[in-house]
């Protein structure tokens, strides 16, 4: 038994040892990083290696984002819902008095809670601009799209191709063009002479307002549902992985307003697992099985409706859900 | 969570932002 004890008790400080070793070398990193930036440096951002992306997406965010979920719907009896949801408002900052129902007791569990509405008169939309936010959040980065390239936080880039899929889509939209003339994907997209694109990401979190809406009147004619990872997509992640918004479940919107290609992409995270688009009944997102890389396509043109959905400005368009 | 837009429009049209700022719901993005 000594000797078995002996043998078990060995890896450990090794374990230890290694591990603290490394986050004590990551940490004087960033460490460094943070005084060549206080001293006006420009510090390109530290992106995880293959390794480090690989070694997270072994975490079953997906299984652990469900569990979140079935855990968040048991129904919560009366006299615990105003502790549980005040500790809830009071880490997360919540507003409770902008919500449509502001007696705690209404929210029968944390899941109703996370999809609480708010009061019509709390977000007055704007009439002057064409484009609003479609949410509350922390504006992560916006901007012109370059080379095909879209940038998730300053210096930190995703492929454009990578998260739209392929241009099938067009089709439906009727938007052929003749494409051995082009240069690039990003040229597919952008339908009329003189035009640019443009890409904005809005990052929810815990405590925000989880519904989104319409940023603009346009028209949508196809959803196109990527299942994937559910890697948390805080800032600070955000900062960390390339690519991120690419490897996670995700649910893109695409279609047309005024000035030609518009889209809204949806990326669920690990405890937002779930993406809800109120006139898409079929859309299932975070279901168990799914095969890698894969992803569904659905037009909303029929033989009776050319049109696609048509969205107003500021009109209620989804929600994430817990799980 | 995280809400990405992808979209066209002409040359001068200007987003009203900073990064990093707080947004909320129906507050303007930008304009052309």
């Amino acid at each position: 038994l000594n000797g078995a004890l002996l043998a078990r008790v060995r890896p450990l400080p090794i374990l230890l040892a290694t591990g603290g070793g490394y986050v004590g070398y990551d940490q004087y990193g960033r460490y460094r990083d943070r005084r060549l930036e206080s001293l006006g440096i420009e510090v390109p951002p530290r992106i995880a290696s293959n390794t480090q992306v690989a070694l997270y997406k072994t975490i079953p965010t997906r299984v652990l984002s469900r569990a979140w979920g079935r855990l968040n719907q048991v129904e919560l009896p009366t006299w615990l819902r105003k502790p549980v949801y005040s500790l809830y408002i009071w880490t997360f900052g919540v507003n409770m008095k902008e919500a449509a129902v502001e007696d705690l007791h209404h929210y029968r569990n944390l899941s109703e809670f996370f999809r609480r509405k708010l009061k019509p008169q709390a977000r007055p939309v704007c009439d002057s601009h064409c484009v609003i936010s479609p949410a509350d959040g922390k504006i992560l980065h916006f901007g012109r799209v370059r080379n095909c390239e879209v940038e998730q936080v300053k210096g930190v880039t995703y492929s454009l191709e990578t998260f739209l899929g392929p241009h099938t889509w067009a089709e439906t939209l009727g938007l052929n063009k003749n494409e051995d003339d082009l240069t690039s994907f990003q040229d597919l997209l952008v339908t009329k002479e003189g035009n640019e694109l443009f890409h904005c990401v809005v990052y929810l979190a815990p405590g925000d307002y989880h519904c989104f809406h319409s940023p603009t009147d346009w028209r949508v004619a196809h959803r196109r549902h990527f299942p994937g990872s559910l890697m948390s997509v805080n800032p600070g992640v955000a900062r960390w992985i390339k690519e991120l918004f690419c490897h996670n479940e995700r649910v893109v919107l695409s279609g047309e307003w005024t000035h030609g290609f518009f889209s809204l992409t949806a990326v669920g995270a690990t405890n937002v697992g779930s993406i809800r688009i109120y006139f898409d009944k079929e859309l299932r997102t975070n279901a168990p099985r799914y095969s890698k890389g894969s992803y569904n396509d659905f037009s909303y043109l029929s033989n009776n409706n050319q049109e696609g959905v048509a969205m107003r400005k500021g009109e209620h368009l989804g929600e994430f859900n817990l799980g | 969570s995280t809400i990405v837009l992808l979209f066209e429009a002409p040359r001068d049209f200007t987003f009203n932002l900073k990064p990093g700022q707080k947004i909320r719901f129906g507050e303007a993005l930008g304009t052309m």
